[in-house]
């Protein structure tokens, strides 16, 4: 009964934290899920000896004002294999839940990270990378270039180590948070380098030019939403 | 009438006193990343009069310990309160499996006053 008598204020201080009710533990999340190293750092800066100095409701990091920073998580599928436009391409479908924000939240950055795991097995190479938007849900058998418009198109230098992009949406990501607007995005990756037949690695059952880390994902979305709850943000206050 | 004077010894003057929430005691570990607690501090003591600077009461306050000690039974003396809190952060996975990094303000008592 006493744990019932707790929940009462509880839901309301966790009300004003922002939060419906207790997350899930975090022992439930995902096997492989971790916290973003940029989130640390930002989090050890802030416990920090001059956080007293920095003001709590901007992000230095990214130049904006906002006191929550969310790395959400992409819903998308990989389309693995030919793409419906590029048969040499791998395709993967990006979708980010912007609805998590409370409307309240002023939504001041959306920043799109793009992270390939892959180990080369000779060589460097590179890849071509274009993102669109999608605009509206596709018929089956309709060109699938008219439901999508193009953001960015950029070749990428494949490294030893798990090589990023990141994009600006802010603006779309925006647009995303009212009802029935969201589409998601479309990633579709080129290798530049490679021969005709090393392009079947993208291929489900053929061999593996471009090895995919075993236990990573080949693409890794987050999408980093910086907002500010002005509720939560007077002005002329310091932080500890 | 005449002023009441009640002793107050300094340990009783309020002042901020060290409480470390554990997130633990609360039930919380299990989707708060960092930190696992920290110190919240909270206001205790008595207002007396007269109210010393040190105190940081306001001039309601002041009024209002004054006629306090004149008539302890019908008027209470100034609440001791938070007069500066401060900010912390908190990293936490919420219900759709996002890492979020949240500023909290008016976590943490620094000072207290009476008003």
């Amino acid at each position: 009964s006493r744990v019932e008598e707790a929940k009462s204020p509880e839901r309301l201080f966790l009300g004003s934290l922002g939060l419906s009710g207790r997350p899930r533990p975090a022992g439930s999340q995902q096997p492989g899920r971790h916290v973003p190293s940029a989130l640390w750092r930002m989090f050890r800066r802030s416990e920090g000896d001059h956080a007293e100095e920095s003001d709590p409701c901007t992000v230095s990091e990214y130049g904006v004002r906002g006191n929550i920073i969310r790395y959400v998580q992409d819903q998308g599928r990989l389309v693995s294999g030919w793409s419906s436009s590029c048969r040499a391409c791998l395709e993967k479908q990006l979708y980010f839940n912007m609805s998590v924000l409370q409307p309240v939240e002023l939504l001041s950055l959306a920043q799109l990270e793009i992270t390939f795991h892959w180990k080369l097995l000779q060589g460097p190479r590179a890849l071509s990378v274009s993102l669109y938007q999608v605009i509206r849900a596709t018929l089956r058998g309709a060109d699938p270039q008219a439901g999508r418009r193009l953001l960015l198109s950029q070749s990428v230098r494949l490294q030893h180590e798990p090589t990023s992009v990141a994009v600006d949406l802010t603006a779309l990501a925006e647009g995303w948070r009212k009802p029935g607007r969201n589409y998601g995005l479309l990633l579709e990756l080129l290798p530049l380098d490679a021969e005709p037949e090393e392009l079947l690695p993208f291929h489900p059952g053929n061999s593996l030019p471009l090895e995919p880390a075993s236990a990573l994902p080949l693409v890794q979305a987050s999408l980093v939403a910086v907002s500010l709850n002005p509720h939560q943000c007077r002005s002329g206050r310091r932080r500890r | 009438r005449s002023a009441v004077h009640l002793p107050v010894t300094p340990s009783n003057v309020c002042k901020a006193r060290r409480l470390y929430i554990d997130f633990k005691d609360v039930g919380w570990q299990d989707w708060i990343i960092a930190p696992q607690g920290y110190m919240a501090n909270y206001c205790h003591g008595e207002c007396p009069f007269p109210l010393s600077e040190s105190l940081n009461g306001t001039n309601h306050a002041i009024l209002q310990t004054l006629v306090h000690s004149l008539d302890p039974h019908g008027t209470p003396q100034p609440c001791c309160v938070p007069i500066h809190l401060s900010p912390i952060s908190m990293l936490y996975y919420d219900n759709n499996d996002n890492v979020v990094l949240r500023h909290y303000q008016d976590m943490v008592v620094d000072e207290c006053g009476c008003r």
